[in-house]
């Protein structure tokens, strides 16, 4: 792998590396992005099922992308990726992997919000809000503060907001008179993370 | 969680240079003893690393001669103060404990406050060096370790951790106003003194030897056994059959099926593989 064409460390890098993961669920047929996504909410509360799922998938694509039959939410999203001879669609199949893993390095009160946000309209806002995070934060390498517009918040700034929660879960500081997100280096691995998350799920919620 | 507060103030405290690994939740905070085996299986992005995965396995368990493992050293006792005043602000403090300068509890005027005892436990290195010398791989391979490798996850050691030394209570208050705070033993009393508000408390117990953080060091496998003090993320646990680059970087491997199939899905990306 060439590695200066795959990607660069920063967010055009993120940007384009998300983008690939999740082009093609834009083009799913409403109907089958609706079940994913009902899918999706179930196995987020569900950590067992989600590993089973990865492992299956991963299994999967890495050896000729035969998958045996899972049970649950597991189950039934793997029933939308593969042919009736059982085999893995990979278009389709990849871009799931890539959103598990995603979501796999967020703690189980992140999923669990992200599962809630679902139900909302509010993963658009918190994909914005992540992303001007990761831009502004730039180079990631190195400690920051990065100013939170507020057009981007809630109506509840605080430590009750889940969008507060999703954050701090990443390691980042966040404060509440002057809207401010003190960024972290180490903060980098699970942000970019939820970044990936929110736009794949965010791609599955569209309405078009 | 509340014990995610405890946990991310005293990492705040003790470890500046980020080196510890916060236990994400009191169920796992057994799970991660000194010596305990952990997996991590390779990340489908370039951008973060998948979390590592308890394999309920000791050292132990994969060495010949199967044998107790050496106590790990303790080095260095803290209490961790914990001070809030009636304006709802909270702090944390610290006090070494080692060669018995033991500090008190934090005094802030118009409050109270209470601490918790931790210590770090650490496995020499010359600890490691002993047994890289007199203990082998079991023979036949251990079945979890045929399954990691089969899988192509890498395999770590704890090799330190932050311990409680005792049971200790925690309480979490948020007011209506959204001030949250946490607090150890002796401080709850203080939401009395906020006056109009309505606060919620949620208390959790950390027992005596839970598990708040820790540190972990690659195992290198094939043909003998090592322990990667430093990281390097070029290594891999067990070497990959039949590649003349065996040394490469495994996240790269791992990517290839990934990227292959993203290839054709992304012509502006213009993947490239050499492989």
């Amino acid at each position: 792998v060439h590695e200066e064409q795959v990607t660069t460390e920063d967010f055009q890098g993120l940007r384009a590396e998300v983008k690939a993961g999740s082009a093609e669920l834009r083009h799913l047929e409403m109907e089958l992005r609706e079940q994913l996504l009902r899918d999706i909410g179930r196995l987020l509360h569900d950590q067992p099922s989600m590993e089973a799922l990865e492992a299956s998938l991963e299994q999967g694509l890495c050896r000729g992308g035969q998958v045996e039959p899972l049970d649950g939410p597991a189950g039934s999203i793997l029933e939308c990726l593969v042919l009736p001879s059982g085999e893995l669609v990979l278009e389709l199949a990849v871009p799931v992997f890539y959103l598990l893993g995603a979501l796999a390095v967020l703690s189980e009160t992140q999923q669990k919000l992200l599962a809630e946000a679902l139900e909302t309209t509010m993963l658009l806002k918190q994909l914005e809000l992540v992303e001007h995070i990761l831009e502004q934060s730039t180079p990631w390498q190195e400690p920051s503060s990065v100013s939170l517009p507020l057009s981007l918040l809630g109506n509840s700034w605080d430590e009750e907001d889940p969008t507060w929660v999703l954050l701090e879960e990443c390691g980042l500081t966040l404060r509440v008179d002057t809207p401010q997100v003190h960024w972290e280096p180490k903060s980098q691995g699970p942000t970019c993370a939820l970044y990936a998350s929110l736009a794949l799920l965010s791609s599955l919620s569209q309405k078009s | 969680s509340a014990f995610e507060e405890v946990v991310k103030s005293a990492i705040k405290e003790l470890d500046c240079r980020g080196e510890l690994i916060p236990v994400d939740s009191l169920r796992n905070s057994t799970s991660f003893r000194p010596y305990s085996l952990l997996s991590r299986k390779l990340s489908s992005s370039w951008f973060w690393k998948s979390r590592y995965k308890c394999v309920n396995l000791s050292i132990k368990d994969i060495l010949d001669p199967n044998a107790p493992e050496p106590e790990p050293e303790c080095c260095g006792r803290f209490q961790i103060s914990d001070a809030v005043d009636g304006n709802v602000q909270g702090r944390v403090a610290l006090a070494s404990m080692d060669q018995g300068k033991m500090a008190g509890a934090v005094a802030v005027s118009g409050s109270r406050s209470a601490s918790m005892n931790v210590c770090i436990l650490r496995v020499a290195q010359s600890t490691w060096e002993v047994m890289q010398q007199e203990r082998h791989l079991q023979q036949p391979e251990h079945k979890i370790l045929q399954q990691l490798r089969s899988r192509g996850d890498d395999v770590f050691v704890v090799t330190e951790v932050l311990q409680t030394q005792e049971e200790v209570q925690v309480t979490r208050t948020h007011d209506r106003e959204g001030s949250g705070q946490f607090a150890l033993p002796g401080v709850i009393c203080l939401q009395g003194e906020s006056e109009g508000r309505l606060s919620r408390k949620k208390m959790v117990t950390i027992p005596a030897g839970s598990i708040l953080a820790f540190r972990v060091a690659q195992l290198l496998i094939d043909p003998t056994w090592d322990i990667l003090l430093f990281p390097d993320d070029k290594k891999r646990t067990f070497e990959l059959p039949s590649s003349s680059h065996r040394r490469e970087d495994g996240q790269k491997r791992h990517a290839f099926s990934l990227l292959t199939a993203l290839q054709s899905m992304c012509a502006p990306l213009k993947l490239l593989t050499d492989a």
